[in-house]
């Protein structure tokens, strides 16, 4: 990883290029550009990484200060805008086995994130809804999205966004609940928009999803923790790495908790 | 697209399933909205 340039970290720089002119994904890349922070953006891309606090937070210097960052609110962002920007671009994580979606509805339904009652009906029949509805989109998300989803309604591949990076699948079947229950599907430019959310959110390091042995880049939990980075090792080293050249962070993270100043070295001198 | 790059990820249902079963979410982080009413 440290051997890559930077700008060679998404699977999209490849040669040849799709070339998108799809006015729904211009509009979109010109929102990120117009929501930018230059200032916040500069950090970013020359700060030093310091640490790990938790799956959730890291610190990290810029000159003279030092800041505590949200790594899920950020990485969020990050896969937001790789997916928009490098769209119908990306390469592939091929699962080794087909996951079906029915079941892997079936876990989200079991879930209480998903809210489910005996009012909504069994779960089965809405497990087999959601299948069917996602078959139906097969070629669109394996197109512009390298999201694969084979003919018996399993899912074979996802999308590869930055290298060395596997989101936590933990929450796969959150994911696909939430592909057919909170993208809207009607509108071109906002299906886009909301299946890409979807889609970063599940690809951020989040701190529900993230345990102590957990890696980021796809180990399962039987092998061995000596073979496999642990995930603040992907966190500073393929994260953050990413954040100084692929993120333009929008203003509203100065302003929300997700960036905060903790220290200035001058101020201390004074104490 | 032959320039598209492919990298395979060890994946079993079984173990997955297993492990799923044992993980703990954190409520903290859960959505208000109940997702099935959108269907």
């Amino acid at each position: 990883v440290e051997g890559d340039s930077q700008k060679e970290m998404t699977a999209a720089c490849t040669p040849r290029r799709r070339i998108i002119n799809l006015t729904s994904v211009l509009s979109l890349r010109e929102e990120i550009n117009a929501r930018g922070h230059e200032t916040l953006r500069e950090m970013l891309h020359g700060h030093s990484f310091v640490g790990c606090v938790s799956p959730q937070w890291a610190l990290a210097q810029h000159q003279t200060k030092l800041y505590l960052l949200n790594t899920t609110r950020l990485s969020e962002e990050l896969f937001y805008q790789i997916l928009i920007y490098d769209f119908a671009n990306f390469g592939v994580l091929r699962l080794s086995e087909p996951a079906p979606l029915f079941d892997l509805a079936m876990l989200a339904l079991d879930s209480p994130e998903s809210g489910w009652t005996e009012e909504d009906g069994p779960k089965e029949g809405l497990a087999e809804y959601i299948v069917e509805f996602l078959k139906k989109k097969a070629e669109m998300l394996a197109d512009y999205f390298s999201l694969e989803i084979d003919e018996e309604g399993s899912l074979i591949g996802l999308p590869l966004l930055i290298d060395n990076y596997v989101p936590p699948l933990e929450g796969l079947p959150i994911f696909i609940l939430r592909l057919a229950t909170e993208v809207n599907w009607d509108e071109e430019k906002e299906c886009f928009e909301t299946l890409s959310k979807e889609c970063a959110t599940f690809y951020s390091v989040r701190k529900q999803y993230v345990c102590e042995d957990s890696t980021l880049s796809g180990q399962q939990s039987d092998v061995p923790a000596s073979s496999a980075n642990p995930w603040k090792w992907t966190v500073e080293h393929v994260v953050y790495k990413a954040f100084r050249s692929h993120l333009l962070p929008p203003e509203h993270f100065s302003e929300d908790g997700t960036v905060l100043q903790l220290a200035n070295l001058p101020d201390l001198y004074k104490v | 697209n032959q320039n598209v790059k492919i990298v395979q990820i060890p994946f079993s249902m079984e173990n997955f399933k297993k492990n799923f079963e044992k993980h703990k979410f954190d409520l903290e982080q859960k959505d208000e909205f109940c997702l099935i009413h959108n269907l």
